[in-house]
């Protein structure tokens, strides 16, 4: 039946909602993948950090390789996948 | 391919694994039968070996778990990391680990596995109809001791086919029972269960006591997951209770309601706005095999891949109709070889980033990013008329060993018959092998030599019986020849063959300029003279071809008859679909000694 009232939409208990922004989930992924490191993403300026980071992470998983957090890249970053490093030990 | 630093490898080749527990969502035979495929990926292509092992310490110790499961890299719940495995070596080296908080199935929704019943452990079958209603999930209706069963063909009412579902009234996995189902209530820590707990335990599997009271007799076992049981939410393993009341209204199936992202739920008790106990309803899943598949190939010494096609590229795609591609093939044969060839070899000293695979006996063909054919917008101009292609030399002529024995090969590209002689394919050589004249087989001839610009690797061949061009099939693409005269590559896409068709596995030319095109579990009929398939498939293989495999690596048509091939076997079937003989493609098709 076609909705009679707006549908309600319902906080469920133990639900894991990522509260994390864009930027964090990207820095988390770069990290944990083997595309940068702790040194690497707390010296020098954060955005060409990023950007070489994100640069590397594109061409290894085959995208297109902007340098940017475009949606594509994103998209990667949430899909299932293997727990091993793409990069180093 | 990438291999690890320093080329971890084993240092042996006859490996053991050892599967330490099992995920609830799948039986326990269907987990070792997709880890056994998963093994067989690698070797069918190398000189490796594995052997399961049911105690002590194996080479490959396989587990699942979630969260924190005891090496110190945590899952992360459903989604996102699926598993992980260690390279080659002692201890946790080798190991392979899947995230519980997934729901494992074959890639397409949940396998639910009978036991017991007239259906010899066949899968259920959904929907099905019992007593006129139709079922889309086990059901207790029609038996008193409310064991949830399931006909395992679309109607009960005709076939009579059934088993068992897998549910903790019927058996537990693991523990120290020996698989007795639970016994409810039962007594735990003083406190009296009607159900599956996850109390006293802090991996969140589910279990019950198979006496009437744990703290006596300490005798437990794990429950097996139900078909309705719901992933992650606050429940995850248990059963959905129908119907259940969500902001006063009722529920009897699955719904998003409350939900932005339109993921199904239901309530895991009658009443959700009391209780908020809830779960995710089971979707397509995660295959097991194919996940499998890749983690075993880390723990052969295998790093990931940048081929998006690879399997050992880090994200999940599901596949029908899986083939190792040959990135995944190079890179475990520079470890350790290949099938027939070379014991493992020491990996050159200093691996360069793209490490040289190792010469074996004969040059592996180069695989060659043949020029993909520009795919064909809706309504373009181009039809699927024969247009003049210049072909593209795509495989550079392989030297074939005109000496090399046809009985060596342990399987073949593609077979079938050209010009009344039946031709066996195999890494851009072939044989002939006549049933008229008693000359045995000949060859092996250069496949380039014949049908010059061909890849090496074919996956189907057929002769059009009309016009007697020659149709090949690698990948996603075709060929025609004319004599030696080539139309082609072209996209299968041309033929109306979807994206679920990775590759062609085989052809069966049927009368009237018919001829039927399998891929995986599917076929289509192609009408070869407007080269377009007809309207209405694919058709399910198993719908008409019964009992033949339904992953057949060749298909084809001889002395009148179907011939469909897995491993060293072929089935043989009548025009009337009736399987008449199995037997071996070596020693009966191909008469060797």
């Amino acid at each position: 039946p076609v909705q009679s009232k707006p549908q309600a939409v319902v906080t469920f208990p133990g639900e894991l909602v990522s509260t994390l922004s864009d930027l964090e989930l990207a820095e988390r992924y770069l990290l944990r993948f083997g595309y940068t490191t702790e040194v690497e993403a707390r010296t020098g300026s954060k955005h060409v950090s990023l950007s070489k980071a994100l640069r590397k992470m594109q061409k290894q998983l085959g995208l297109e390789e902007t340098g940017e957090l475009d949606a594509g890249t994103l998209e990667a970053m949430r899909a299932p996948r293997c727990g091993v490093p793409d990069v180093g030990a | 391919f990438l291999t690890f630093e320093g080329d971890l490898k084993w240092d042996h080749t006859d490996l053991t694994y050892r599967v330490m527990n099992y995920s609830p969502d799948l039986d326990p035979a269907v987990i070792d039968d997709a880890f056994k495929r998963a093994f067989r990926v690698w070797s069918d292509v190398t000189p490796l070996t594995f052997t399961q092992i049911h105690s002590g310490e194996a080479d490959i110790m396989i587990m699942f778990g979630s969260r924190e499961h005891g090496d110190g890299y945590p899952f992360d719940g459903k989604d996102g990391l699926l598993a992980h495995a260690f390279p080659p070596g002692r201890g946790i080296q080798g190991d392979a680990h899947f995230d519980d908080d997934e729901l494992w199935t074959l890639g397409t929704g949940i396998v639910v596995k009978t036991r017991h019943g007239n259906a010899n452990g066949a899968n259920c079958h959904f929907p099905f109809i019992f007593e006129g209603r139709s079922y889309s999930r086990c059901t207790t209706e029609g038996r008193r001791d409310g064991l949830p069963w399931c006909a395992t063909t679309a109607s009960y009412d005709r076939d009579k086919k059934y088993g068992f579902c897998p549910s903790e009234l019927l058996y537990t996995n693991g523990g120290n029972s020996d698989g007795s189902p639970c016994t409810f209530p039962f007594i735990f820590d003083g406190t009296s269960y009607d159900a599956c707990t996850t109390d006293g335990r802090s991996d969140g599997y589910r279990w019950c006591a198979t006496t009437a009271s744990f703290d006596k007799d300490k005798k437990y076992g794990f429950c097996p997951n139900r078909d309705t049981a719901v992933i992650g939410g606050n429940s995850q393993g248990d059963p959905c209770v129908f119907p259940f009341t969500f902001l006063g209204q009722s529920y009897s199936a699955c719904t998003s309601q409350g939900r932005q992202d339109g993921k199904l739920w239901c309530a895991t008790t009658s009443n959700y706005d009391t209780d908020k106990k809830w779960g995710f309803c089971p979707d397509r899943g995660y295959s097991i095999f194919l996940v499998a598949a890749h983690e075993f190939g880390h723990s052969l010494g295998l790093d990931h891949s940048s081929v998006r096609e690879a399997l050992m590229y880090p994200m999940y795609s599901y596949v029908q109709d899986f083939q190792l591609h040959p990135d995944d093939v190079q890179g475990i044969q520079y470890l350790y070889g290949r099938g027939s060839g070379p014991a493992p070899t020491a990996p050159a000293p200093v691996p360069t980033e793209e490490p040289q695979p190792v010469p074996t006996e004969d040059p592996q063909p180069v695989p060659t990013e043949d020029p993909q054919p520009l795919p064909t917008e809706a309504g373009s101009t181009s039809t699927t008329e024969e247009e003049e292609e210049t072909p593209e030399p795509t495989a550079t002529p392989i030297p074939v060993d005109p000496s090399r024995d046809a009985c060596e090969e342990k399987n073949f590209d593609a077979i079938t018959e050209i010009n009344g002689e039946l031709h066996f394919f195999k890494d851009g050589k072939y044989w002939t092998h006549s049933s008229f004249w008693k000359s045995g087989i000949q060859g092996a001839f250069s496949v380039a030599d014949t049908w010059p610009g061909l890849p090496a690797a074919i996956d189907a061949a057929f002769q059009d019986v009309l016009t007697k061009r020659v149709f090949f099939f690698a990948g996603r693409q075709f060929w025609v020849f004319s004599g030696k005269s080539v139309l082609g590559p072209r996209g299968i896409e041309k033929l109306g063959i979807g994206k679920e068709a990775s590759r062609i596995s085989g052809a069966l030319q049927r009368g009237r300029g018919k001829v039927l095109l399998f891929s995986g579990e599917n076929y289509w009929r192609l009408d070869v003279k407007v080269q377009r398939v007809d309207k209405g498939y694919p058709r399910a293989t198993d719908d008409v071809f019964t009992g033949v495999p339904l992953d057949a690596r060749n298909v084809f048509l001889y002395q009148d008859k179907y011939h469909f091939c897995r491993g060293s076997f072929y089935w043989r079937m009548t025009p009337r679909y009736q399987v008449d003989r199995v037997g071996y493609v070596k020693y009966d098709i191909l008469q060797c000694p």
